[in-house]
């Protein structure tokens, strides 16, 4: 018998070193709880596929991270979520794209894998598949946090503080307002 | 973004990877982590999930690119890991997680920070969010 081993991440980018001590506690104590969700699961020897999908759920319903509740919006101030997963024995995978109501996208990811042909499903074709399969749908309501739609908000008008300014040093014609926007990366 | 890598005691190696995306992105686009083989990759090797920039992780095909160091040059995991995250994606766009089959973890990132938690069964045990 080998030796089991769990790493989760909840996201990289630029993240402040003078974030306040109760939101670095907060975000610590959600970190551990999901690892302790994992390191339970494995040494009831659950195999690494029910692991990873339960840590990530664990991941996806806590609204401090970006991915299920919590997510981010798009330009138009909606919700996009995307998923995948891969077995390394088998090198089966599966991955869905552009949902809009699942709760657990790996889960959906997941349900590609096993109960289709295919590897990826997106956008209208993932979400017939997931009410095919019964998973668990909200609003969008369920999806979007304050924080989520304060992040669009400030992103959109430096966006716009950032295409004025560049209009105004006559770049040319060419100014594309989205890519100044994309500079520099906050992170998620 | 959220991941986990996992090898259990059979030596089997899963890599699951979920996203919102990035704030303010366009509507339709695809490409964060549901890539197979640059943000979610795994191997009979390594498992790989990468959190950042989804266009720099799939321009430098970063978990595909872990195993494929491992599988060809003999690299152990952490220098796979670090070989991609320090050379092989642009720096301040690429966090990755990794495990391999025998049980060895990786964590590794060019941002100033990855919020992540690691655990093996040696009594390994860490939370962390900076260097």
């Amino acid at each position: 018998m080998g030796k089991w081993a769990i790493v989760l991440h909840g996201g990289a980018g630029v993240i402040s070193k003078s974030m306040p001590p109760e939101k670095k506690e907060e975000v610590e104590r959600a970190l551990a709880h999901c690892l302790d969700l994992g390191v339970t699961a494995l040494k009831g020897s659950s195999s690494a596929m029910d692991v990873a999908e339960l840590v990530v759920r664990a991941l996806e319903d806590n609204p401090l991270f970006n991915a299920g509740r919590g997510s981010v919006l798009t330009t138009h101030g909606t919700i996009e979520m995307e998923a995948s997963i891969m077995n390394g024995c088998t090198k089966q995978c599966g991955a869905v794209s552009g949902l809009t109501t699942v709760v657990n996208p790996i889960s959906l990811a997941r349900l590609v894998m096993e109960k289709t042909p295919h590897i990826y499903l997106a956008f209208a074709g993932a979400e017939a598949f997931a009410r095919q399969q019964g998973v668990p749908t909200a609003e969008t309501e369920y999806f979007m946090t304050d924080k989520s739609i304060d992040q669009l908000k400030a992103v959109q008008s430096k966006e716009e503080a950032s295409c004025m300014a560049a209009l105004k040093q006559e770049t040319g014609p060419d100014v594309f307002c989205g890519e100044l926007a994309d500079k520099p990366f906050s992170g998620e | 973004t959220v991941g986990c890598v996992v090898v259990d005691k059979l030596g089997h190696c899963v890599a699951a990877t979920s996203t919102g995306g990035r704030t303010n992105k366009m509507v339709g686009r695809i490409g964060d982590t549901p890539l197979i083989g640059a943000g979610n990759y795994s191997n009979q090797l390594c498992a790989v999930s990468a959190t950042g920039i989804g266009e720099a992780i799939i321009r430098g095909m970063a978990g595909h690119t872990v195993g494929a160091l491992m599988e060809f040059k003999g690299m152990s995991l952490a220098a796979a890991v670090n070989e991609v995250v320090e050379n092989r994606v642009e720096r301040g766009t690429t966090g990755l997680i990794a495990v391999s089959s025998s049980g060895e973890f990786a964590m590794a990132f060019n941002t100033t920070g990855m919020y992540r938690a690691a655990a093996d069964e040696d009594g390994h045990y860490e939370v962390a969010i900076w260097h």
